[in-house]
């Protein structure tokens, strides 16, 4: 299993910053990260510092059915597929393409890095995704082969996990049958407060066969790092949230070796 | 001015939360408020001790295309069209409906509440809206006739307004002339965080022509108060951010008034 989407139609939940963040930890563990960011928002690349237009970002990539070129490397063993504000034209245009649920399926399977396919070069490839469940989605949910979903201890948050689930359950029987919920993040954990305990409790019931020991804590040099561009691991190493994705992905790892 | 969309395509800055609080600030005024939930995750609704299956929901009313008898009555002065996951399918379905950017607005213009037109019956009608730019949003900007942007005091929700401004800009052209940019309410506000502080700045000198000058405070009670179906001003009616919000009703109140 090495495609994995950061999926969750809740807002603000924290998938751009699990998926940057967690990317850049295993990047620090010698893999080799393709970030593929598939959200018009394009959070994920300014999380690292890159900004590019339509014609440099994944929409022309998936044009031109090859991405290649596109592919930018922030950081050592961590490469980005960038997005742009074009792409929420994509979501219209695509409902003419023949097919219209695989086109970035399509794209990681036709496209090469130095020579190789993608799925041989890189260890893992990761996408984020937008707050939605429309196209745009459904095509990121064809194209992984397991899902990590981000769950924010709010309330909000938990009541929509039921959503997301049955369209997953949905797109695993007609679409991807290989598809996997692999994992569930519990983040902005903050310890000192009720809501946060009680629905990390909550979730734990309800998905511990998939949910990371691991809680990333809530905290302010996170939300800080993105306007200097750099992960929080990079802006702040030895702030608790850093020390807590690179536990997550020791435990990503361990998850991966066992199955 | 009566009818308010609460619109920001980035995820979890406030929309849902503002849209509640502020029509629960103006009820207590004794105006009423009708509140239309045109999310699909349907929090609007949870937030106010309602969840409805798709018979009782604005998917319905929307076929049916009246919405009187789905019109609930939480609080006093207060009232809701809820909202269903269903809306999910009305995404899809829309693009076969002749006006299909004109279904929410056609809607709100037909239907009665006690033998008046809606405009006449409520004073204010407000829509909360889903984390994208779908065409579940362009019904939202071409239904109403001012905008709220919410806007989380983080560097992602700022860096995505030049997005939005654009999007409402290309809706004022082709959908929707009377479409004004009414206010821009700061949330989430940490005074103690740098952070906060200076997208609090930013955005002031961006949108000085429009921004509240209520900042709303990050506080665990306002995040705890959806899990018991109420709005913070009657889970909390003492916090600091009950009292920002009956502040944004008197601010909401007087720039109505000087128009
Ligand atoms: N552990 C954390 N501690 C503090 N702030 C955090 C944490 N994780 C994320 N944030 C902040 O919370 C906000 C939401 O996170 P993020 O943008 O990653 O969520 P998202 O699910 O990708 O949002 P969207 O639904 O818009 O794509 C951001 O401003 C981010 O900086
Ligand atoms: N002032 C505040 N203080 C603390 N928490 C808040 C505040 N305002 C909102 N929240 C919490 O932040 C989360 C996001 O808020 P909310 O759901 O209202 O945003 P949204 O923009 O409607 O999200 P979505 O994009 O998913 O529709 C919720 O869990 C909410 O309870
Ligand atoms: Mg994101
Ligand atoms: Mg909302």
């Amino acid at each position: 299993m090495k495609i994995f989407a950061f999926i969750n139609q809740k807002g603000g939940v924290g998938k751009t910053t699990i998926a940057i963040n967690l990317a850049r930890a295993l990047s620090l563990r010698d893999y080799k990260i393709l970030l593929i960011d598939f959200d018009p928002q394009a959070n994920a690349g300014s999380g690292l510092g890159i900004k590019v237009g339509k014609e440099e970002s994944i929409y022309q990539a998936i044009i031109e059915g090859y991405c290649e070129k596109f592919i930018k490397n922030p950081f050592p063993n961590l490469y980005l597929l960038p997005s742009s504000i074009d792409l929420v034209g994509l979501e219209v245009e695509l409902v003419e393409y023949p097919n219209r649920e695989y086109v970035l399926k399509n794209l990681i399977k036709n496209s090469f890095y130095q020579d190789k396919p993608l799925k041989d070069f890189f260890d893992f490839i990761f996408i984020d995704s937008p707050p939605s469940l429309s196209l745009i989605t459904v095509n990121i949910l064809t194209a992984c082969e397991g899902i990590i979903i981000p769950l924010q201890c709010e309330y909000y948050a938990l009541e929509g996990l039921s959503l997301l689930v049955k369209t997953i359950r949905g797109i695993k029987k007609s679409l991807n049958p290989d598809l996997m919920l692999f994992g569930l993040v519990l983040t902005m954990y903050d310890k000192r407060n009720k809501l946060s305990h009680e629905v990390a409790e909550e979730a734990k019931e309800h998905f511990k066969w998939i949910i990371f020991n691991t809680l990333i804590p809530r905290s302010v040099r996170v939300s800080e790092a993105p306007s200097f561009g750099k992960p929080v691991i990079d802006y702040s190493p030895n702030n608790k949230a850093s020390e807590a994705f690179l536990k997550l992905a020791d435990e990503f790892l361990e998850r991966i070796k066992s199955r």
